[in-house]
């Protein structure tokens, strides 16, 4: 059986966020390391890869592979419920139907529980190689959401370049084009305001804003974002949780017809 | 113009 309880319970709200509007039904795979998730949405263009490490837990508790097949509109209804500071406990049997999901107050004075009816789901593991990228930058999460979002009020596409100069996010739309670049930036008093640019070799290449855009949804989980990106590869965008927990988009790229 | 690729390209079933 499972049963997995979360200090950090807003953790679980913040992800759930994050990827409900890019993938509806999946399964949270549950084992003796931790929770995982993937899943592609519908059109096959992103993929999300999730792990909530055993370590994000306080207990934590699973002896067999348990597959929770969730709906992820059904399981935002629940998560209304959670309110700032409470625990979340989650468990389930060997071969559940229904995962329970408990939310207590840090006062101990309100426990709150639902029982969410799980579904078969099956769903297509895809092997994400190992890859060394040619470029790999860190930077504010708030300032990544802003760039996206402020480039698809011009395009549907942004071009990523990074060379020894910085990194530029270029678009071109109808009513014009717009360019943002960022340079390396260390702010020793400030640290999550540093921009770091590694680079082995010089990157271009291009995607869609409205999976960017989307990607930010999960700005709330950290105030760092790290891309990485190499060409002809898809972008990996890799918010970290707690610990080394994470989540992660891989999105493919768009190419010259 | 650009076409948007599959990420099935890339990351093969397992």
């Amino acid at each position: 059986m499972l049963e997995a309880r979360l200090s950090q319970s807003m953790v679980l709200k913040k992800v759930v966020d994050a990827i409900k509007d890019l993938v509806q039904d999946c399964n949270f795979d549950c084992n003796d390391s931790g929770i995982a998730l993937q899943a592609m949405d519908n059109s096959h263009v992103a993929l999300v890869s999730m792990l909530l490490k055993a370590e994000s837990f306080e207990p934590y508790r699973c002896d067999r592979n348990i597959a929770l097949g969730v709906n992820l509109v059904s399981l935002t209804k629940v998560l209304r419920a959670l309110q700032n500071d409470d625990l979340v406990t989650l468990k389930a049997d060997d071969a559940p139907d229904s995962l329970n999901i408990t939310f207590e107050s840090s006062t101990a004075d309100r426990i709150s529980e639902y029982d969410l009816k799980l579904m078969d789901i099956d769903q297509e593991h895809l092997g994400i190689p190992d890859t060394e990228y040619a470029a790999t930058v860190t930077m504010p999460s708030t300032e990544f959401k802003r760039i996206c979002t402020d480039l698809q009020a011009m395009s549907e596409s942004v071009t990523i370049e990074a060379t020894k100069d910085g990194i530029k996010f270029s678009c071109a739309g109808d009513i014009g084009n717009g360019a943002v670049t960022l340079r390396n930036y260390q702010n020793v008093e400030k640290e999550h305001l540093n921009v770091d640019i590694e680079l082995t070799e010089p990157v271009s290449l291009t995607f869609s804003l409205k999976y960017l855009v989307n990607f930010c949804k999960a700005q709330p989980l950290s105030d760092r974002v790290k891309i990485c990106l190499s060409n002809e590869v898809p972008l990996l965008v890799e918010y970290l949780i707690t610990g080394t927990s994470y989540l992660r988009f891989y999105l493919a790229p768009k190419v010259r017809d | 113009t650009r076409k948007q690729q599959s990420i099935l390209g890339f990351f093969a079933k397992s």
